[in-house]
């Protein structure tokens, strides 16, 4: 579950980035966009227009994930279950509805389930969530096992953090037991400035080894890319933000093994 | 109200600089810190821990915006309603008040009819929003007369702008008829790279004259400035992005004349 409620830190282009990173090596990878922008479904070249079959129709009507699901045409391997327009109302609506927050782990168990038993595992998951600790955040938070928590290196980064944690802590004591936090990975690092140093050392100090080694320097081509609906990954693969990405993405696995 | 649910665009540091620069001008101006993670107290060096006073009491328990207001260390004339972690767990609490999207045009109707009174009016307020379209952003667009649009020069930021004019729209319809687009800034203008440029002509050529002429540049001294509990007003005065919202700020007065 790729989550922060500070907005603008890198959650989108690190779920979409490591994602085709892990598909490239012939891994099987599913995303799940959960924000209602549909970030994640553009910068794959997923159609995701209002009305569409998507996140929303899973969550509210129960849909089936294999019947939403697209694969991205950069990237093979690589399935989406995208974000319509369609999924900013589903806020308000799961307010009502029973078991609201465990509507999304029922739907990904089950389409895992299915997967599994055609001999098609996914070898990864990853939900992109929108920068609040509503409702669609709270149902990734339940369908998860580990959290990967983007971090950009700039100051107010630091002050969401204490927020996170503490919810966290609720799903982990009234909704889903297994909740970890997987990675953080610092993002936007921009190397003139000595802000980004000192926050990325702050980070360190205080998660230790959750942080990945791996940081994602800030560069034009990884904000370029999903203009062409595309990930840095195909848009310029020799690129420093291409290279951060496939490292961060290999790191993750090693540090997986255990999961 | 300083609005747009895509996340990292630039709202807090439109707000507190905008808000900076007006009230060194002599204007006396409100703000208002509606996002949980109190980044807008932060930069204007408002003590706001948990359970002090804050947006939160005037939200749900009605609590007198004067009890709560502080004013600005390092700029006089400038008083901020706080936002506190509790904040967080206000938008489940107002969902099933009554008059739910009411609350903060009530308090702050009532806020400046005793200011009025007692001569002390405010010239502007600021609601700053957290990167959402849920029931705190409601409240804010329902408060309000204009609202201020940043908008950053990525490619992401246009993917939003449909939902918003759409929020916009029916918060117009059901909630606040007056309620428009005041003003359009565009932030983090990054003059390396042509996707800021192509971002800025797309943001233009669609909103036209609501779109500000003066464009605020992505400069580090404007990302440090929070880490020392200021705006970038104080903390670099004479600096390239001190200038430039200096200059927004002028332009907003100016076309402002009518409200
Ligand atoms: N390493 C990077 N270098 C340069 N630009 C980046 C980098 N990472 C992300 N960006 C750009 O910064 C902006 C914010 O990133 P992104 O949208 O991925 O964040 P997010 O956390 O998903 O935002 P939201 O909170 O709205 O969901 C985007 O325009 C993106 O293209
Ligand atoms: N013009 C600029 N130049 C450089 N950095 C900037 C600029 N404007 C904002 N920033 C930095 O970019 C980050 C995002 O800005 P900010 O927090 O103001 O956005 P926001 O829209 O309020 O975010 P959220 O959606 O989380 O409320 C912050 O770390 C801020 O310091
Ligand atoms: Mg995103
Ligand atoms: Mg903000």
């Amino acid at each position: 579950m790729v989550a922060n409620q500070k907005g603008g830190v890198g959650k989108t282009t690190t779920t979409v980035n490591i994602a085709a990173a892990l598909a490239q090596h012939g891994l099987r990878v599913l995303v799940v966009d959960l924000d209602p922008q549909g970030n994640a479904s553009t910068a794959l070249s997923i159609k995701h227009d209002e009305g569409f079959p998507s996140a929303y129709e899973v969550l509210i009507e129960g849909a089936d994930m294999a019947h939403v699901r697209a694969e991205c045409p950069d990237v093979p391997g690589l399935f989406v279950v995208p974000a319509t327009i369609d999924l900013s109302g589903a806020e308000i609506e799961l307010v009502s509805m029973v078991a609201r927050e465990n509507r999304l782990r029922r739907s990904l168990d089950a389409h895992l389930a299915a997967t599994e038993q055609a001999g098609d595992r996914y070898d990864y998951v990853f939900v992109d969530c929108p920068p609040s600790l509503g409702l669609l955040t709270v149902n990734a938070l339940t369908a998860g096992r580990e959290m990967l928590i983007p971090i950009q290196c700039e100051y107010y980064a630091l002050e969401g953090l204490s927020q996170l944690m503490r919810t966290l802590e609720q799903i982990r004591e009234h909704l889903n037991p297994d909740l970890e936090v997987g990675a953080i990975l610092l993002t936007m690092f921009d190397a003139r400035t000595r802000l980004a140093a000192q926050v990325a050392a702050e980070v360190r100090q205080h998660f230790g080894a959750q942080v990945l080694t791996t940081v994602i320097p800030r560069t034009v081509r990884i904000s370029e890319a999903p203009s062409y609906g595309q990930t840095v990954l195909t848009y310029d693969p020799g690129s420093p933000g291409a290279l951060a990405y496939l490292e961060a993405a290999t790191e993750l696995t090693h540090q997986g093994e255990g999961t």
